[in-house]
């Protein structure tokens, strides 16, 4: 799925996705 | 590094040169935030090992609705501990090229 995005009023990026699949599987 | 139930990593590898390195955070532990997480994703980043600040940091990832306020110390913590292990491996690797 695309990635979301917010940008900050200062500025900065902020991308969202998926949390890392092999990180998953430590929850 | 204290386990905060957030986890920050690099999200890039490091050259050990570059002043800005991309980062990335995500939630572990939801039952350790004291606000209502809604972000299940991860969160990338870039941060400026020189200028920029986790505190500031944080608090700008509050801002943008992905934390609840009562959570900044944490999600800042979690940030400085990995750009302070960024920032001793740097001094490592140069100390041992020297």
């Amino acid at each position: 799925s695309p990635s979301a995005q917010v940008v900050h009023s200062a500025g900065r990026r902020f991308i969202v996705s998926p949390v890392p699949e092999d990180r998953l599987k430590e929850q | 590094a204290e386990d905060t139930g957030v986890r920050v990593e690099l999200a890039e590898e490091d050259d050990g040169k570059k002043a800005s390195i991309a980062l990335k955070l995500w939630v572990e532990d939801h039952k350790k935030l004291k606000g209502k997480y809604k972000e299940s994703g991860a969160i990338e980043f870039s941060f400026d090992l020189e200028k920029d600040v986790p505190e500031v940091v944080a608090q700008e990832m509050v801002e943008s609705g992905f934390f609840h306020e009562s959570d900044v110390k944490t999600v800042g913590k979690s940030i400085r501990d990995r750009v302070a292990l960024i920032k001793w491996r740097r001094a490592r690797t140069v100390s041992a090229a020297a």
